[in-house]
């Protein structure tokens, strides 16, 4: 479906510059690389732990761009006390990977 | 349940 993806543009613009800051090897984070990032956030690891999964759309042990900003969504999400959703709601999926 | 996740994937895990 073409629904608009959840992430808003210039939310994007300030996740690729996380990113980028990241040093992506092939455009990817590897797992060791995002993680001090999403712990920052002090949330709880069991709550990083879901995030990581929802946002690992290809379950490759690293994040792309897209990826990656899913994450940082749901981050800023949980820290607004939004519960981290069980499954990856259709608005949240990249379109790139649609 | 949600499904936890494989640890060699999941930094957090």
């Amino acid at each position: 479906a073409d629904i608009p993806w959840a992430v808003k543009v210039e939310d994007k613009v300030k996740y690729d510059a996380i990113f980028d800051s990241l040093v992506p090897v092939n455009g990817l984070l590897s797992g060791d690389k995002v993680k001090p990032v999403l712990l920052n956030s002090k949330l709880p690891v069991d709550v990083l732990g879901r995030v990581w999964e929802l946002s690992d759309i290809d379950h490759d042990g690293m994040l792309d761009r897209d990826e990656f900003a899913v994450a940082m969504f749901l981050v800023y999400c949980a820290l607004e006390k939004e519960p981290v959703p069980m499954s990856l709601p259709p608005a949240l999926v990249p379109p790139s990977k649609r | 349940q949600f499904p936890t996740g494989s640890s060699s994937t999941n930094p957090f895990l």
